[in-house]
């Protein structure tokens, strides 16, 4: 464990407890894509499966433990608590599309050709592109509330700090990941016009609003 | 055979 890792993970960590607190306090989902959550509850439980198979540590059981119960958690407030608060009219991103591809990348890349292994090959590469309906949905309304924007940026800085871990990896332990690499480069990389919004409009004070 | 994968990433 490195400092950007932890902060990393206190991160993602974080961006959970605001998109709660934003459906709570406001008893609304509204601007947060269905889709985009589901793909999450599909990521972590992909990937995390090899709780019931692998030890590593009490920190990362317990952190995987809460990623699925906390994206389940928010399926059930969007889908069933808050429903009439989505509008699942703005919020059409065909996930089919993310799906069927990350799963041809996962049959090709992969570190052993097994069940456990294509499936978190499937999961790496779902994660780095399950923002897109959010993103989309964003665009097309062309403005969003401050809190589901620091959201937005907690979550993108997550995996954007894994990106001085994995360097860091590289020089202390002599190991890289290639296939969370690339993906994360990725996933990193599709945040960046929102990161551009974040900074200069959201963080000055000003509401989040995408030029016309 | 030596994985590349960090097992213990989330």
């Amino acid at each position: 464990m490195n400092i950007f890792r932890f902060l990393g993970d206190l991160s993602h960590l974080a961006s959970i407890f605001i998109l709660l607190h934003k459906i709570q306090t406001t008893r609304s989902c509204r601007g947060i894509s269905f889709r985009t959550q589901a793909l999450y509850v599909v990521v972590f439980i992909a990937r995390y499966l090899d709780l019931f198979f692998r030890y590593v540590s009490l920190y990362n059981s317990a952190m995987k433990l809460f990623f699925i119960a906390s994206s389940c958690y928010i399926l059930y407030l969007m889908k069933i608590r808050y429903r009439p608060t989505h509008d699942p009219s703005i919020d059409t991103f065909r996930v089919e599309y993310l799906l069927a591809p990350c799963l041809i990348l996962a049959l090709i890349f992969n570190y052993k050709f097994n069940f456990a292994e294509v499936l978190w090959s499937f999961s790496i590469w779902l994660e780095a592109v399950a923002i897109l309906p959010q993103l989309f949905m964003l665009q097309r309304t062309g403005e969003a509330e401050n809190i589901t924007t620091h959201y937005l940026a907690a979550l993108g800085a997550y995996r954007a700090l894994y990106i001085p871990n994995w360097i860091y990896r590289y020089f202390t332990e002599g190991l890289v990941d290639p296939i969370a690499v690339t993906a994360g480069i990725v996933q990193t990389g599709l945040y960046l016009d929102f990161f551009y919004v974040y900074f200069t409009k959201v963080l000055q004070g000003q509401k989040f609003e995408l030029p016309a | 055979s030596v994985s590349l994968k960090f097992h213990d990433e989330l």
